[in-house]
């Protein structure tokens, strides 16, 4: 377990730096043991330098930059152990229209090897799908699921 | 693996039949606030073994079977079904297709079935294990949990990295 | 202090009412003390029936029909006592496009004796301004706020 | 009462003097994330008496002076400043321009200033007390507490309905 974690956790800071760099186009993040030197029991923290900033601490950060920190480590876990499934609930909610295209441009790139089911209010958003699906409920309180034709890709 | 389809029947806003064709690549579902977007989100947690009726936004199971309107009675029982595309044998069975389904009605326990062959949470866990897909796991972002990663106690983020690994 | 609240409590529920009602077109809302009896110590709980469903329970509801209540009460509490200055940020983020041009609808009407600082990513939810800040780092780290011309009302 | 004049000065991500004129209706904030919208809010309720470092996103007041870049260095001091037209006399203070300020250094206490002249948190709550406009009040929603109202407990309902009374 111990050497698998330590392995696990230097490969995916690599990945993690490449994917956060990816969308913040510089600084850095990592993930660290809270507790090195007790590989079985130790946490899992997060460190993050934003570019250009001077400020660690994480409470700092805004909405949409907490959003794809979190997005840039689920890409380096990919990176590291491509799941075959993704599901992501309007999370593309708190980010601003550039960084919903540089989210889902990497996301685009994901979804040759991983199938997304992704929910959103977004338009720009809508522009990335490969099928569209809406749900309704024309009858008060029963909701119902149908294809959706659009322009698509 | 890939997901073909997910089906529901009396689960939480679904009363009738629904039946939902997934793609490969990427499959977007919108529609207006209150819908049953996440509701869809919440059946495939469930199917996938999900016990904590809390992280499915219920107070107890019963939320989870349709509790009718005004023109529709309540249901009965509660029915999500996901069929897989097997052919790449990434879960440990050898058949094309595998199909995760659990039903729940008020008068017992929640079922699993895998094949429609009577099974447990647990086995359902264990066939996804190595996927790093499941109910609780990183491939699954909920709604207002944008910022999963940071808001996770470290150990809670061990956690993930050791389904990761 | 008792009689203030009660009293209190019963004109918010009749505009809670009101604004429930045009925002959801249906259903109907109020609030209610927890522990009527003891009115110097008791709570306040909203209960809420959301048009054609037959749920009760708040943790069943959406993103944004939870969104939409705060708004709901937000007004009932300003009909009942208006403030001069509102301050909302993001809080359109959950809505879908015909419940942002709702929220905004009704903003809209109060702002004639009302001043709003709105902080948004929504194009929809720009149309409704009166005037417009953008905020930039043109230099990374440090925030500079410009005036934007915009069509505009 | 009006908000005429947002002035920050070392606040947060504000090293320079920043002047936002505020008009009357809608005033909307746009920018990309992490440009800076957020610490406004928090600039407001900090001016408004916020005491609570946590809920103002920091961990200690130091975190409210500007922090320095590769090229500015950290600021000295944060200082905001709201000037409200009082023609309506809705603030009881018997003239037209009420300005409300608050200054925090690194070696002392912060220090509250109503129209130049030192007060206290307690002065400037008092001043807005019937407005219903306050630093934790209904009238301010911050970012991710869209369901303010709903997520509350009981009795920091009570509270709410109590500064609506
Ligand atoms: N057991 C149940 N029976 C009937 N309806 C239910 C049940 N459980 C939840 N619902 C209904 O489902 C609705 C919520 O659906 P859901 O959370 O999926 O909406 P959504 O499409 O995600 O909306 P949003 O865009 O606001 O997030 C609620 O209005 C609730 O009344
Ligand atoms: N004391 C400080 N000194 C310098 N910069 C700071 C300080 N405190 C916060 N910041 C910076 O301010 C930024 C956050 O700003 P803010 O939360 O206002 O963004 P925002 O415009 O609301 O973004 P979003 O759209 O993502 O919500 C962070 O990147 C943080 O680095
Ligand atoms: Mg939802
Ligand atoms: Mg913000």
């Amino acid at each position: 377990i111990c050497e698998k974690l330590t392995e696990t956790i230097q490969n995916i800071n690599v990945f993690f730096s490449q994917t956060f760099q990816e969308i913040f186009e510089g600084g850095d993040a990592k993930v660290v043991m809270t507790d090195p030197a007790n590989p079985l029991e130790t946490g899992i923290d997060i460190e993050v330098r934003l570019p250009g900033k001077n400020i660690s601490t994480r409470t700092l950060f805004s909405g949409g930059e907490k959003a794809l920190v979190t997005a840039a480590l689920l890409f380096a876990i990919f990176l590291q152990n491509p799941t075959p499934l993704c599901v992501l609930d309007e999370m593309d909610a708190p980010l601003d229209e550039v960084n919903i295209m540089k989210f889902f441009n990497m996301i685009k790139k994901f979804s040759e090897n991983i199938q997304f089911i992704v929910v959103t209010h977004n338009k720009k958003s809508m522009e990335f799908a490969d099928v569209m699906y809406g749900v309704t409920m024309e009858e008060k309180g029963v909701s119902k699921v149908m294809s959706v034709e659009f322009k698509g890709a | 693996m890939k997901l073909k389809k997910i089906i529901l029947k009396g689960f939480k806003s679904f009363p009738k039949k629904t039946v939902i064709d997934c793609r490969q690549g990427i499959n977007i579902i919108i529609g207006p606030n209150g819908s049953g977007k996440s509701n869809i989100v919440d059946a495939i947690r469930w199917t996938m073994g999900e016990k904590k009726v809390k992280s499915l936004r219920g107070s107890e199971m019963l939320d989870f079977i349709f509790k009718g309107t005004e023109k529709i009675p309540a249901s009965g029982y509660a029915e999500v079904e996901m069929i897989f595309d097997n052919s790449s044998r990434t879960l440990r069975m050898d058949v094309d297709d595998v199909s995760i389904k659990r039903i729940f009605d008020r008068d017992s326990e929640g079922k699993f079935y895998i094949n429609d062959k009577r099974s447990r949470a647990k086995d359902i866990m264990a066939l996804f294990g190595e996927t790093g897909f499941s109910s609780n796991g990183y491939a699954i972002i909920e709604q207002g949990q944008v910022e999963k990663f940071i808001s996770y106690s470290a150990l809670e983020r061990r956690a993930i990295f050791e389904e990761a690994a």
